[in-house]
């Protein structure tokens, strides 16, 4: 028996929006820990995480650990169908075939239950070590999004060099160059808005903009994003989810040879 | 020329 309860249903509806075209379908799978998934896109360069630990549902019940399949684009149709301030409840028997998402208004006046057929899925799942980064960047979401959606309108690929001076995001076109450099800003009024800069060595690393594009769909979920960047190991792109978890996005290098 | 390698390259399976 699954039963987990998520008084900020919204979380739920962001985290299915922002996979939902990078990943068509995954394993949840439900431990003491909490709800997680990982899943790579169809090409396997590029690879989701995410982790809503058990404490920060309102109720949290998982009798043993179950792994449920689901097509993502089926689960995000169904959760747009619950308010933004609705209470989500996932339930499902063991070894049940569906699972069961139930929204509950603020007020308790409507209470709408969907039941969604489970799939069984063959997936790979990589041991992510954690690792020592030559640089970690963290600044605003937003900006990081603006970037990434200016950049792929001049070219495809972005070149992410942190040295001293700062993180630059670079790319090229048929029409031109663009060059975006963000500085270290620690002291601004609000902590969402600071850009901090760790460089251990510095570091320069070329992505493919699509799938960073694709990362930034996670921006509200997060103001602030964390990108770490190691010569030869995919970067990770992870936003904090509210006192809940993580969710984050690993790809793969581009490398000349 | 520019590739990319999957992520098994960079981790491993379990």
């Amino acid at each position: 028996m699954l039963e987990l309860r998520l008084l900020q249903g919204s979380l739920l509806k962001k985290v299915l929006e922002s996979i939902k075209d990078l990943v068509t379908e995954a394993n949840f799978d439900c431990s003491a820990t909490g709800f997680s998934l990982q899943a790579m896109d169809s090409s396997h360069v590029a690879l989701v995480a995410l982790l809503l630990r058990s404490e920060g549902f309102e109720h949290f019940r998982c009798d043993r650990n179950i792994s449920m399949g689901m097509k993502l684009v089926n689960m995000a149709m169904m959760l747009k169908c619950a308010g933004n301030d609705d209470i989500i409840t996932i339930k499902a028997d063991d070894g049940g075939d569906t699972v069961t998402f139930m929204f509950e208004s603020p007020n308790q006046d409507k209470i709408a239950d969907f039941e969604m057929k489970l799939m069984n899925i063959d997936s790979e799942h990589l041991g992510i070590p954690e690792a020592e980064y030559q640089a970690i960047v963290r600044m605003p979401s937003s900006e990081f999004a603006r970037i990434c959606k200016d950049l792929s309108t001049i070219g495809d690929t972005v070149i992410i060099s942190v040295t001293k001076e700062g993180v630059k995001f670079s790319t090229k076109g048929d029409i031109g160059t663009a060059n975006i450099v963000c500085r270290q800003n620690a002291t601004v009024d609000k902590p969402e808005d600071a850009i901090i800069i760790e460089m251990k060595e510095p570091v320069s690393l070329t992505f493919a903009l699509r799938y960073m594009n694709s990362f930034t769909k996670a921006t509200p979920l997060a103001n602030i994003v964390t990108i770490s960047l190691s010569s030869e190991l995919p970067v990770v792109v992870e936003y904090k989810i509210a006192e809940m978890g993580y969710i984050r996005f690993y790809l793969a290098p581009k490398i000349e040879e | 020329e520019v590739f990319q390698r999957v992520l098994v390259t960079y981790f491993e399976c379990k």
